[in-house]
């Protein structure tokens, strides 16, 4: 069965585009097929990748103005192809409130591309308005990054609650995929606190691989590159590669 | 002349709830009175001060359910009162929108308030929904917190093109405040690669003070203090009175 995985947390910084972008490199060098989407109008995850002008973006394919399959791009990971978003996304929040079926567009949309790929990646805004909604419609899981610190943990139980209620009304498939600690440092009190806390709470749902903070998943970016590929050999990438053999397992 | 400081950048985990919550409290000690309002709904400004059931919140003013002299509470700092948010405004965005003039409903219900406080900060949400416009619409000046990293410093550009926009359109009174450089930490490369281009480009804009990487500020959220009250020794609480210093003068 197709993986379609939402990244979604309403906290801002907590890792989302940084674990979208390395969790698909590790899975397509893995020989899986991964689609990523930047449902972002940010377009963070777009940058990052290194995509600089796309013929189409998720925002022309959400007011069907272009279908998906001219919107897809290959990137620098073989296996790895993308959707770019753009700045006019941000207009996409207000436009889809007044559409009929708003919360299902991207689900419609994505039924529409042709290449069967095994996995498709959704990078999500923070926040819980249309453009989350209809990933987490869409989605058949939902992967939550929770940075190692007090508000990114406080806010876990709401956005969890907030998930509950997509599955009982909208998406009966919607499935809790993992929680994935981010920026962990065991130098500093305040995250092997946090760490204890989320695992105490949540259990076998709280993914073995933790993802310290590491300098290069910071300057990966800027490169235009995953650090898989920026630097492989970093503990951030080895991190993601450990995560992504936990999710295919 | 009040001022009115919307804290705001659409890049999330930039450190706008840290340094809304830091500069009121700082400003306050320098024998100010300051109001401030918590506009998130994750209601992390609120939390990060203490406070635990309000009589009303912001959203109920928005809502014309309360009026905002209900919603006014004292902190543990003299001189600073403040009105919490709650996970109901979440609701706000969808609500809003079809309230006509809806992008003044802060500003009318601001204008109600008996005491004449001299700052008002308003923190905002990382998004450039509608909660973020009212507070650019009620705000005299915008401040931008900006942490030393790549994504964070790629979206300063679309930020500020943003503000003028509404400077233009519907409030010719906003102006910038200025631009703070948060989590700076000078072991990194990136970190004084971003200062160094951000100064370039910004030059005068950007204040002289940098907030540094500072685990304090990251704990002091756990305790409902600002780091003034939780630690003033540290790194941390010292770079914000001196950010006060710089915008207070
Ligand atoms: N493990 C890590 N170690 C060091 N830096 C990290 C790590 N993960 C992410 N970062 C950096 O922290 C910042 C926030 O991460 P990122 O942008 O991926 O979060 P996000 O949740 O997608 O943010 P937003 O809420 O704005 O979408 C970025 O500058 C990123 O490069
Ligand atoms: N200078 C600093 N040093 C260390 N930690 C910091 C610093 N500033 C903020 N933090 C921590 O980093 C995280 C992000 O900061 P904060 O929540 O203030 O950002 P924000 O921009 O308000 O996020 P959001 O976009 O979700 O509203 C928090 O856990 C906070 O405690
Ligand atoms: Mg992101
Ligand atoms: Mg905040």
């Amino acid at each position: 069965m197709k993986k379609i995985i939402a990244v979604a947390n309403q906290k801002g910084g907590v890792g989302k585009t940084t674990t979208s972008i390395n969790v698909s490199a590790s899975i397509a060098l893995a020989q899986h097929s991964v689609l990523l989407v930047d449902l972002d109008p940010q377009a963070n995850a777009t940058s990052g990748m290194g995509i600089q002008t796309p013929k189409a973006t998720i925002y022309d394919c959400l007011m069907a103005r272009a279908i998906m399959d001219e919107a897809i791009v290959t990137t620098e990971v073989s296996g790895l192809d993308m959707i770019a978003s753009g700045s006019d996304l941000a207009g996409a929040e207000i436009e889809l409130s007044s559409i009929s079926g708003r919360e299902e567009v991207l689900k419609n949309i994505l039924g529409n591309i042709e290449k069967d790929y095994e996995w498709i990646i959704l990078d999500c805004p923070p926040a819980l308005g249309l453009l989350t909604i209809n990933a987490l419609v869409s989605a058949n899981s939902v992967l939550i990054p929770v940075q190692c610190e007090y508000y990114a943990m406080e806010g876990l139980g709401r956005l969890i609650g907030n998930i509950d209620r997509i599955k009982e009304s909208i998406n009966p498939n919607l499935e809790l995929e993992g929680i994935v600690l981010t920026m962990y440092d065991s130098r500093i009190n305040l995250s092997r606190q946090v760490e204890k806390e989320i695992r105490e709470y949540f259990g076998e749902k709280v993914y073995q691989s933790m993802i310290p903070r590491n300098v290069s998943l910071a300057e990966s970016p800027s490169y235009g590159k995953p650090a898989l590929l920026y630097n492989a050999a970093s503990s951030g990438s080895r991190a993601y590669v450990d995560l992504a053999k936990e999710m295919i397992a």
